[in-house]
């Protein structure tokens, strides 16, 4: 029996999340593993925790945190990891789920920018890479994929926080993914989570034109939305990027819907309480929670609809 | 380890597509060192923004010159900042 003790309901250090998924695949050896897609810029792991019952399924990709200081993503992640791996067996939506499906969850997707949020500058956002010719660090990772890179909505200052980067891909925390995405070659859904706002959001964020599957990803949003909303009436505005934030060129849903999976959607969870990116740490569990009831019908959607 | 202190964040409500403009004008001045956490969209859409103290005068004084209501929705960062801290560290112990 499990008996790590970890507080799920807490933010954690970079090492104590990673000490938590290595417990993770140690307590459910036969469903989950650890695997490394590639190395930050300052060389830490770019560790994913896949969910797979055997054999070389489809898949759906979760990733949490690429905006290093919104914690509160980082920190669903890891319990979403946990709930994935204690309910296979017990829920059968889940268990249907993961035996026609695997999941890859990769609970820091900016490693770098996460240490660098805890230890010198709370509200870092971007990557820690070293811009030649600026005195100023890092890139806006979700500004850096190949999906209108350059265009409205990023900055080609180095010092802004939303800053492009030198070029597509530039930074290897993307790069990782894009290769990991492309080498898979089966991946049916993309989903990101963010934090502030409280949105769903799906393609396109580069440019304002309706995209060929508005209507499903549409209803399919509206009715995630909906599941969220229904635990503890946190209110979802839904709708692509373009239209219910700002144009955003090079960001990673673009990217991947462009690149053929069809399922992609972005979250922006809670912020309750005008907390910002302070989310108190007793809002983590709750957040989670209804979270995942929104995660929970576009997956199985995904699982029902394969294409 | 930065500090925040004296940051505000502002909570601003432009009323039209002009007073977005101005907003927008605002997040282009980099010297200010202002942090949009929540960016001008359309109008009646809350704004928030992070000023830091050094700043802070120059953006209100902008904001009231600009017709642009704003409150404040974070008095000082540090503070919300510290009691995070704290309540880390506490976990850790734990």
């Amino acid at each position: 029996e499990r008996s790590s003790g970890f507080n799920f309901g807490a933010y954690h250090s970079l090492d104590e999340i990673f000490q938590e998924m290595d417990q993770l695949a140690a307590a459910y050896p036969t469903l989950v593993s650890k695997l490394q897609i590639g190395s930050s810029f300052e060389n830490r792991p770019m560790n994913v925790l896949k969910f797979s019952t055997g054999g070389n399924k489809p898949a759906i990709w979760l990733d949490a945190g690429i905006h290093s200081r919104e914690w509160v993503t980082q920190a669903t992640a890891l319990w979403t990891a946990n709930k994935i791996a204690s309910d296979y067996g017990k829920d059968p939506s889940i268990t249907s789920l993961l035996d026609t499906m695997d999941i890859f969850l990769l609970p820091v997707t900016n490693p770098d920018g996460y240490v660098f949020s805890q230890t010198k500058n709370r509200m870092w956002r971007k990557t820690r890479s070293k811009i030649p010719g600026s005195l100023c660090f890092g890139v806006d990772p979700n500004r850096n994929w190949d999906a209108g890179f350059g265009g409205p909505g990023a900055s080609n200052n180095p010092c802004s926080d939303s800053y492009h980067g030198p070029s597509a891909n530039s930074e290897v925390e993307v790069q990782s993914i894009v290769e990991f995405i492309k080498s898979h070659g089966n991946i049916k859904a993309f989903i990101t989570l963010h934090s502030y706002s409280q949105l769903l959001m799906y393609p396109y964020g580069y440019k304002c034109t309706k995209l060929d599957d508005f209507d499903e990803l549409n209803i399919l949003a509206n009715s995630a939305a909906q599941a969220l909303t229904s635990l503890y009436g946190t209110n979802y505005k839904v709708g692509p990027i373009c239209s219910i934030i700002y144009q955003a060129s090079g960001g990673s849903i673009d990217w991947s819907y462009d690149y053929g999976i069809k399922y992609s959607f972005a979250f922006e969870l809670r912020d309750t309480g005008l907390h910002g990116f302070l989310l108190p740490a007793n809002q983590i569990i709750p957040t989670a929670e209804e979270t995942w009831l929104g995660l929970k019908t576009i997956m199985e959607h995904v699982r029902d609809h394969p294409y | 380890r930065e500090t925040f202190v004296g940051h505000q964040v502002l909570e601003i409500i432009p009323r039209n597509e002009e007073q977005i403009q101005n907003l927008e004008q605002l997040e282009a001045q980099d010297h200010l060192e202002i942090d949009f956490w929540r960016s001008p969209t359309v109008p009646e859409q809350t704004v928030h923004v992070r000023i830091p103290f050094s700043s802070l005068q120059d953006v209100k004084i902008f904001l009231e010159s600009q017709g642009i209501a704003y409150s404040v929705m974070i008095k000082d960062l540090q503070v919300l900042l510290d009691e995070e801290n704290e309540e880390m560290l506490m976990n850790q112990r734990q």
